[in-house]
């Protein structure tokens, strides 16, 4: 695992989603990792239609929440997805607006679920690209900025309700441990939102890696755009 | 005396001021004074939330004003948070296998 990997510098990550009225943060997250995934392996930058899972999805009303896995089930079931642009978001759900469209801008052969390992997950991310994640969101409704970093006790990890994009890693000086005078680094993963960009870091925001923080390691899912024995080698930037 | 003329420098915002600095960062506005009461009410208790994780943050992170702080706890969850719990997770991968690589 190398000391950083951040994927934005890659070029690969689409721009920041807002979900707006709408609890589809399931199917947004899906839609970045399929993006991301097509960038690297085909080196173009595609925008897949987060409205054609919410329409055409298995469960009904995408609108209220769902799960990533539901996302690839049914990308796998039209055989891909339509563009953003031809099929664009629209905040709410409309079964009967379900185009299955031919004109396909991105598809996945299969998606796995990772060991619920940081480690694990830190090696598939530098040496694979992106993975979606589910997290306990408590703290995020007030976050900034930086890394936050909790126990079970402040964040439980068993209560996973929000699915974003991870993006990256890297170790910050901790300015707690400065101030008392043991300067100490602290690992962070960095994760992509899809609240707009006003939100946090320029859509994004770190959080503690190695403590399992917020259930980070608990629903570890990414789509793969290829086979996995025809699959290119790929390095995240550092 | 001497130190009685020293600049104190400059005061704490108060709390209307933060919320009037909030509406116009964010482009909010309240249909009725009633209105905009409830709004400043639910926006200082989302700031003494922040405080708490503030307090309970082992990291480097900071809470505060956010794009959401007008919403009560019940708004926020309604729009952002997964109510589902999920009945089964997938065990099995699905394979699809193309015919040619690169087509669906």
């Amino acid at each position: 695992v190398p000391p950083t990997c951040d994927w934005r510098k890659a070029r690969i990550i689409s721009p920041i989603r807002n979900q707006k009225n709408c609890s589809c943060c399931w199917a947004m997250a899906a839609a970045d990792n399929i993006e991301a995934q097509w960038g690297i392996r085909y080196n173009q930058s595609v925008k897949v239609s987060v409205q054609e899972l919410l329409d055409c999805g298995r469960c009904g009303d995408g609108c209220k929440g769902g799960w990533v896995w539901d996302a690839f089930i049914t990308v796998l079931n039209n055989s891909g997805l339509a563009s953003e642009k031809d099929y664009p978001y629209q905040s709410n759900v409309d079964p009967q607006r379900c185009r299955v469209k031919r004109n396909k801008v991105a598809w996945i052969q299969d998606f796995i679920m990772l060991q619920d390992n940081e480690q694990i997950i830190a090696q598939y991310l530098a040496s694979h690209g992106p993975i979606t994640v589910t997290i306990n969101m408590k703290p995020l409704k007030q976050y900034r900025k930086g890394v936050f970093e909790a126990t079970p006790a402040t964040c439980d990890p068993w209560l996973v309700d929000h699915s974003v994009l991870l993006v990256g890693f890297g170790s910050s000086k901790s300015v707690k441990g400065m101030r008392a005078g043991t300067a100490s680094s602290k690992p962070y993963w960095i994760l992509k939102n899809s609240w707009g960009a006003k939100w946090g870091e320029k859509g994004y925001f770190r959080l503690h890696r190695g403590s399992n923080t917020c259930g980070i390691a608990k629903y570890p899912l990414t789509a793969r755009v290829e086979l996995p024995d025809q699959r290119h080698p790929v390095h995240c930037p550092p | 005396g001497f130190l009685g003329a020293q600049d104190p420098g400059p005061r704490p915002l108060e709390l209307k001021e933060v919320f009037a600095l909030f509406q116009i960062q964010y482009n909010r506005s309240y249909s009725s004074p009633a209105e905009h009461a409830r709004r400043l009410d639910i926006f200082a208790h989302n700031l003494a939330q922040a405080q708490r994780l503030q307090e309970e943050d082992l990291g480097t992170a900071e809470f505060g004003v956010t794009p959401f702080s007008d919403l009560t706890d019940e708004e926020f969850s309604q729009v952002y948070k997964q109510p589902k719990v999920p009945g089964e997770v997938p065990r099995m991968v699905r394979k699809v296998r193309s015919l040619k690589q690169g087509k669906p």
